[in-house]
């Protein structure tokens, strides 16, 4: 299940949105052992200017998200602003029965989007 | 003209999932006869992090497993596999033979493990039943190891007091009867005998599993690798 996103078809500004995924829905809960799905969530809104500076009191920042930024609000080009994407993931562990009824507790990498930053 | 080269065919979505989830080839289900022994809920609730933040209090605040170690088992490693041991056949011996209790040949299929995998823990876990491990009093035994092919080549590699059969009985296999260098067989072949040292009963071997634990290096940073 996907959090709606709100304020028009980007839904403000870039930040983390919540995403279930649910095992049952992608079938594979007969070899899925635990868990029963994840908050995965996802990325999605704005990078224009604001978005893409430091918050309040944050260090000045530099950086090619914000030159691109910059340049978009002076002069929309073909370049487009930055991409709102997942700064920072963490893993999740899978436990399933393989096909050789063995019992395999499993590490993913990279599987739930804790932070998402313009880039 | 040159020949357009071929593009090779786009691997279909479930082969490249399959792939993507380190499989074979698609799960059939949950066995019927196999249960989810405790030490992998164990380690389950220990590793998943979002477990762990509905739970802190298994995990202490602010420590995250690290990627690639199995906390619990001390030991590097991102896939733990529970085996189930098969076709436990159980040699009686010889009414002339100076030893009298059976001995046991057992099978571990271990096909589902990538070549690329380096084995950091091999866990034999034995239970027993009968006499032995119905006795209230401790006896003392010896258990030997060996793998089906080494039999015979000298003493078994790997033995070990057992005080009491009433509890599990376990065995580290690397180093001993498995090679530390060695990479993960297709399938594991023991061969095992437990003696009773003074004149007491025999132990009948009523169930055997492996705990394998393995680090794949493309997925794991070298340094993590476990220890030669």
């Amino acid at each position: 299940e996907a959090q709606p996103s709100v304020g028009g078809s980007h839904g403000g500004s870039c930040r983390a949105r919540r995403l279930y995924v649910s095992f049952r829905e992608v079938g594979w809960h007969h070899w899925v052992i635990a868990p029963r799905g994840f908050l995965a969530n996802y990325c999605q809104g704005q990078c224009s200017l604001p978005a893409t500076l430091p918050g309040p009191g944050g260090p000045p920042a530099l950086n090619h998200a914000v030159l691109r930024a910059l340049m978009h609000s002076a002069a929309p080009g073909p370049a487009g602003l930055p991409c709102c994407v997942p700064a920072r993931l963490s893993p999740i562990s899978v436990l399933f029965f393989d096909n050789s009824d063995n019992v395999v507790l499993r590490h993913y990498e990279d599987m739930v989007v804790d932070e998402c930053g313009c880039r | 003209p040159p020949v357009p080269a071929r593009r090779p065919a786009a691997p279909r979505p479930a082969a490249s999932l399959l792939q993507a989830l380190g499989l074979h080839d698609s799960p059939r289900g949950a066995p019927k006869s196999r249960s989810v022994p405790p030490i992998m809920w164990r380690l389950f609730r220990r590793r998943d992090p979002q477990e762990a933040r509905l739970s802190p209090r298994r995990t202490p605040p602010g420590a995250t497993p690290r990627p690639c170690h199995v906390e619990e088992l001390g030991v590097a490693g991102n896939i733990v596999r529970h085996v189930p041991g098969r076709g436990v056949r159980a040699r009686t011996a010889e009414p002339s033979a100076p030893e009298r209790c059976p001995t046991w040949t057992l099978l571990f299929d271990l096909s589902s493990v990538e070549p690329a995998e380096l084995p950091s823990r091999a866990r034999l876990e034995l239970r027993f039943a009968g006499e032995g491990a119905a006795a209230e009093t401790d006896g003392s035994w010896e258990l030997s190891v060996a793998q089906a092919g080494d039999v015979g080549a000298g003493p078994a590699p790997l033995r070990q007091a057992v005080a009491s059969l009433r509890a599990p009985v376990r065995a580290e296999l690397l180093g001993a009867a498995w090679a530390h260098n060695a990479s993960v067989p297709r399938s594991l072949r023991l061969v095992l005998a437990l003696r009773p040292r003074a004149a007491g009963p025999c132990g009948h071997l009523a169930e055997a599993s492996l705990l394998l634990v393995t680090l794949d290096p493309r997925l794991c940073h070298p340094l993590a690798r476990p220890r030669r």
